[in-house]
């Protein structure tokens, strides 16, 4: 069997070409004046809050054998950064976080709504640091 | 712009989907 | 900046799960009598066949401003081999190719038409083994 180390950092590296061009973003993120384009798929493989959102949302709809509409618009809570909400979107789509003391807080905040917990406690343990 | 260090995490990054 | 080394395979094993449950998957491959589900943005950042398939669909349809219509059924010529279709489907998802010498010529064909050059040139590789 071969194994292509690298052919996972190609895939999210194309993936997040294809989200710098709009294309196939089927879904948008609201966040206060903010709009954020992304892929459904990136965005549930990435966040407990949108895979339990989606699947909340297959259920209210009650459609059988699994889902294709993905997500349209998402509006977020006006009360998160949305600069923060960008930065955790290009981490789901590069594998970079990057901290600094005066947006960490801002950044948990944003990763505890959208249940990204190993990146919640990345950012406590920074702030504890 | 300063150069930021780069520090590798070697744990997971995201949640796990279960296997159905 | 905080690099999670193992981001991009903790992502795809996660796509691969949406995948296999049929959670967001928005493109059906046809080969044969063969139906394979897929997700349009993982194809697109695979191969360079539903690459310029997808862009030169945006041409046709000439939608301004990137485009959100995935692709929906795609047929592959029926001389393509489904099972070595399906293989090249969990490739894309897994990173893994399982190469044999009975496969290995339909796997070529398939990577061919797909243009997944990297995958064309280990199984010319393996056949001169």
């Amino acid at each position: 069997v071969k194994e292509f180390t690298r052919h996972s950092d190609d895939v999210l590296l194309n993936l997040n070409e294809l989200r710098h061009r709009g294309i196939l973003t089927d879904t948008t993120l609201v966040v206060g004046s903010v709009q954020l384009q992304a892929h459904s798929a990136v965005l549930v493989a990435c966040s407990g809050f949108f895979y339990s959102l989606y699947s909340h949302q297959v259920m209210l709809q009650g459609r059988g054998g699994g889902s294709r509409e993905p997500l349209r618009t998402v509006s977020l809570p006006s009360s998160l950064d949305p600069s923060c909400v960008s930065l955790l979107l290009d981490f789901m789509y590069t594998s970079r976080l990057p901290l600094t003391p005066s947006i960490v807080s801002g950044v948990l905040a944003v990763a505890a709504y959208l249940q990204m917990d190993h990146v919640a406690d990345t950012c406590r343990d920074f702030m504890q640091k | 712009e300063g150069i930021v260090p780069t520090v590798k995490e070697p744990g997971r990054s995201i949640h796990l989907i279960p296997r159905d």
